[in-house]
C-alpha cells in the first residue's frame, strides 16, 4: 500500500553494513504525490562510479541517483546530507556493497515522504490547454470564458459549429476576430442557399491571419471549403493564398476551420452572395423576348412572342405568345414550346371545284382553285390563289378567307345544234 | 316541235323536262328552272329531268331527276278554271325552285338570262333555237328530244293565224308586250314543248352562247307560228324572287 512516509535504512545500520549485499527497497507514496527522499547519514565506500559500493535511486527503470562517499551536512540547523525531490509516485532504492571493505562503512539512513506534485509546472509538458490548477494529490483543467472543456479533461475548445446560412449575402468570420481564434477547435459552418443560387467567396488577403503552414508545407490551423462536387483548400498563413473571389457551382457549402493548440493569429473573414444561375439566351428569328436583356438568371421570367406568321401549339390551342421562366436548373420553363410556322392546314373543299394538293399548309403557303371547266368558272376572277396568313388562314386578296365560288357557265352547249338538211 | 330534227341532249343542256303534264322548262341556276306558268299550274310539285336526251326509262334512270322545292308563278299571272279554254297568256312565266342543287357537265348547264342592254331586245328576224319533246307533225309525243331554229317575226303574224282550237274564238286571245312570236315554214313549238326556251345568241361573243329571250307559251295552230313569253320583261322579277328565296332551306 503507498505510504505518505518511511524509512530507509542501510543493513545493519548504525553498525557497517556487510560485503555482497544487494537490497532494494520499492517506495509508493499515493499518486498525485511525488517523493522528496532525503539522507540523514550517508557513509559510504567511494569508488569511481560508485561502482564498489553504492545507493542507486531508480525511477521508471532508469537511475536518477548513484550514491556512495560520505556526506555531511551543510546546515547545522538540518540533518539532511542529502535530498532529492522526485515527481514521481514511485521510486526504487537499491543498495549493493561488493565483497571487499577493508575499512567500516556504516551505510546510510534515509527517509522519504509524499509531497504534492504540481502538475501544471513541475514537468515540461502542460497538462491543460488553458488553465491548470493544482490541488494536493492532483490538477485540474479549467477554460476561459466561452470555452469548453473537452472530454479528455485537459483541452479547451469553443463552441462554433451549427450556423447555417440561408441568406442570398452574408459574412462569415472566426471565433472572436479579430481576435485570436481559439485553440483546439473545429468550426463548422454551412451556407445552404436556396436552389437557383451559385455560390460566390470573397476573402480579401488582408482579412485572412491563420498560423502559417509548417516547413513541410503542412497546414496545423487550417480553412477548408467544401462545395457539391468541389474543395477548396485547406487555405492557412498570413494573408489569404487564395483568389479573391472563389466561384463555386453549388447552391451549399460546408466550411471548416481546424486549429490545434498554438497559435495567436487574428483569424479570418469572407464574404459571400449567391448568384443567380443564368439560363442560356436563345436567338430565334421566329420570336421576340421580352424584355430583352443581355443575360438571364434564375426567376427571370420572359414573354416569348411569335413574329407574324409563327405560332406557339400547345395541344390542340394555339396562341402567339407563352411566358417562359428561368428555372433553378439553369433550364427554361416550356421549354418544349417553339414558334412554329402557322398551318393553315388542309384548305377546304368548295362544290364544282378543286383546289390542288399543297406542298406546305404553312405560312406564305400558296394554293390554287380552280372551277370544274367548262361547265363551272370562278365567280371572281382572281378569286383562286389563296396564301397561308399569319392567322393560321387562307387568304385571297379579294375575298379574304371567303370560299371561292364555282358558277355554272351558262348558255354553251357541248355540241352545236345542227339542222340536218335533205 | 313541228319543223325540227332530233338531236341531243348536249346541243341544248338547259332543257328540263316536265312529266306531268309533259313540258319544259329552261335551267337557269344550279337552284332554279324558269317555264311556263300555264305548265305548273295547279302544280305544286313537278316531276322534272335534266341531262338526258331520251324519255326512255332506263336513260332517266341515269339522268338527274329534280326535286321541287317551291313553285313561284308570276303575280300577274291570272288563273281561269277551265284551263282548255284560256286564250289570256300574258306573264305566263315561273320559277321552279329546287331542293338540291343541280350538277352541271356536258349533258346539263344552265342558259343565260338576258341582260338589261338593248342589245338583249328580240328584234324581227333573229334567229332562236327552240327544244322539246312535245307533239310533231307525225306524233303526239317523241321519246328523243328535237330541236329546232326560227326566226322572230311579227307579233301579227301570230294574230293572223286562225284558231286551232274550236272553243276559243281568235279575237279572244290576249296578246300583249310581253310576247313574243316566232317561226317561219312550218318552223313552230306544239303541246308538249311549253315552258321550254327560245334560245338566241348572245349579242357580242365570239363563242357560240345562247340567252333564254323567250319560253314557249302557246300558239293558235302548231306548224304557224308561236307565242313566247318575253323573258327580258321579267328579269328583275326573276332576279329578286331567286334573291329573295336563296340561302337555307325551311324544313
Amino acid at each position: 500500500e503507498p505510504t505518505m512516509y518511511g524509512e530507509i535504512l542501510s543493513p545493519n545500520y548504525p553498525q557497517a553494513y556487510p560485503n555482497e549485499v544487494v537490497k532494494t527497497w520499492d517506495i509508493e507514496v499515493p499518486e498525485g504525490f511525488g517523493i522528496h527522499l532525503y539522507f540523514t547519514h550517508l557513509d559510504m565506500e567511494l569508488s569511481e562510479n560508485c561502482a564498489y559500493d553504492s545507493v542507486q535511486i531508480i525511477s521508471g527503470g532508469i537511475e536518477e541517483e548513484r550514491l556512495c562517499g560520505q556526506r555531511t551536512s551543510k546546515s547545522p540547523n538540518s540533518p539532511t546530507v542529502e535530498e532529492f525531490q522526485f515527481p514521481y509516485n514511485r521510486l526504487q532504492v537499491v543498495f549493493t556493497s561488493d565483497f571487499s571493505n577493508e575499512e567500516r562503512f556504516t551505510g546510510f539512513a534515509a527517509y522519504y515522504s509524499a509531497v504534492d506534485v504540481n502538475e501544471c509546472t513541475d514537468f515540461t509538458d502542460v497538462p491543460c490547454s488553458h488553465f491548470c490548477n493544482n490541488f494536493i494529490g492532483g490538477y485540474f483543467c479549467s477554460c476561459p470564458p466561452e470555452y469548453f472543456l473537452h472530454d479528455d479533461m485537459r483541452t479547451c475548445g469553443v463552441n462554433c459549429s451549427g450556423d447555417v446560412f440561408t441568406a442570398l449575402i452574408g459574412e462569415i468570420a472566426s471565433p472572436n476576430y479579430p481576435n485570436p481564434y481559439p485553440e483546439n477547435s473545429r468550426c463548422e459552418y454551412q451556407i445552404r442557399l436556396q436552389e437557383g443560387f451559385r455560390l460566390v467567396l470573397t476573402i480579401r488577403r488582408e482579412d485572412f491571419d491563420v498560423e502559417p503552414a509548417d516547413s513541410e508545407g503542412n497546414c496545423h490551423d487550417s480553412l477548408t471549403f467544401a462545395a457539391k462536387n468541389q474543395q477548396f483548400g485547406p487555405y492557412c498563413g498570413n494573408g489569404f493564398p487564395g483568389p479573391l473571389t472563389i466561384k463555386t457551382q453549388s447552391n451549399t457549402l460546408d466550411i471548416v476551420f481546424q486549429t490545434d493548440l498554438t497559435g495567436q493569429n487574428k483569424g479570418w473573414k469572407l464574404r459571400y452572395h449567391g448568384d443567380p444561375i443564368p439560363c442560356p439566351k436563345e436567338i430565334s428569328a421566329n420570336s421576340i423576348w421580352e424584355p430583352e436583356k443581355a443575360k438571364y438568371v434564375f426567376k427571370d421570367v420572359v414573354k416569348i412572342t411569335c413574329v407574324d406568321g409563327f405560332e406557339v401549339v400547345e395541344g390542340n390551342v394555339g396562341s402567339t405568345s407563352f411566358y417562359s421562366t428561368c428555372q433553378s436548373n439553369g433550364q427554361w420553363s416550356n421549354s418544349r414550346l417553339e414558334c412554329q410556322p402557322v398551318d393553315c392546314g388542309v384548305p377546304e373543299p368548295i362544290e364544282n371545284g378543286k383546289v390542288e394538293d399543297p406542298e406546305d399548309t404553312v405560312f406564305g403557303s400558296v394554293i390554287h382553285y380552280t372551277c370544274e371547266e367548262p361547265y363551272y368558272y370562278m365567280e371572281q376572277e382572281e378569286g383562286g390563289e389563296y396564301h397561308c396568313a399569319a392567322n393560321g388562314s387562307w387568304v385571297n386578296d379579294q375575298l379574304g378567307v371567303e370560299l371561292p365560288k364555282c358558277i355554272p357557265v351558262c348558255g354553251v352547249p357541248t355540241e352545236p345544234f345542227k339542222v340536218q338538211q335533205r | 316541235i313541228f319543223g325540227g330534227y332530233s338531236t341531243k341532249i348536249q346541243s341544248f343542256p338547259w332543257q328540263v323536262y316536265f312529266e306531268s303534264p309533259r313540258g319544259g322548262g329552261a335551267l337557269i341556276d344550279e337552284y332554279w328552272v324558269l317555264t311556263a306558268a300555264h305548265v305548273v299550274e295547279g302544280n305544286s310539285d313537278p316531276v322534272m329531268y335534266v341531262g338526258s336526251t331520251l324519255l326512255k326509262i332506263e336513260r332517266l334512270r341515269n339522268a338527274q331527276r329534280l326535286i321541287t322545292e317551291r313553285v313561284i308563278i308570276h303575280p300577274s299571272w291570272k288563273q281561269e278554271d277551265d284551263l282548255n279554254t284560256r286564250t289570256n297568256f300574258d306573264n305566263d312565266i315561273a320559277l321552279v325552285q329546287l331542293k338540291d342543287p343541280v350538277k352541271m357537265g356536258p349533258t346539263v348547264a344552265p342558259i343565260c338570262l338576258p341582260e338589261t342592254s338593248s342589245d338583249y331586245n328580240p328584234s324581227e328576224g333573229d334567229l332562236g333555237l327552240i327544244s322539246g319533246w312535245g307533239r310533231t307533225e307525225n306524233r303526239t309525243n317523241v321519246i328523243q328530244l328535237r330541236g329546232a331554229k326560227l326566226p322572230i317575226t311579227s307579233l301579227e303574224k301570230c294574230q293572223q293565224v286562225k284558231v286551232e282550237n274550236p272553243k276559243a274564238r281568235s279575237n279572244d286571245y290576249v296578246f300583249t308586250d310581253n310576247m313574243i312570236c316566232a317561226g317561219e315554214k312550218g318552223v313552230d313549238s306544239c303541246e308538249g314543248d311549253s315552258g321550254g326556251a327560245f334560245a338566241l345568241p348572245v349579242p357580242n361573243v365570239k363563242d357560240p352562247k345562247f340567252y333564254v329571250a323567250g319560253l314557249v307559251s302557246w300558239g293558235k295552230k302548231c306548224g304557224t307560228y308561236g307565242i313566247y313569253t318575253k323573258v327580258k320583261n321579267y328579269v328583275d322579277w326573276i332576279l329578286k324572287t331567286m334573291q329573295e328565296n336563296s340561302g337555307p332551306k325551311k324544313d
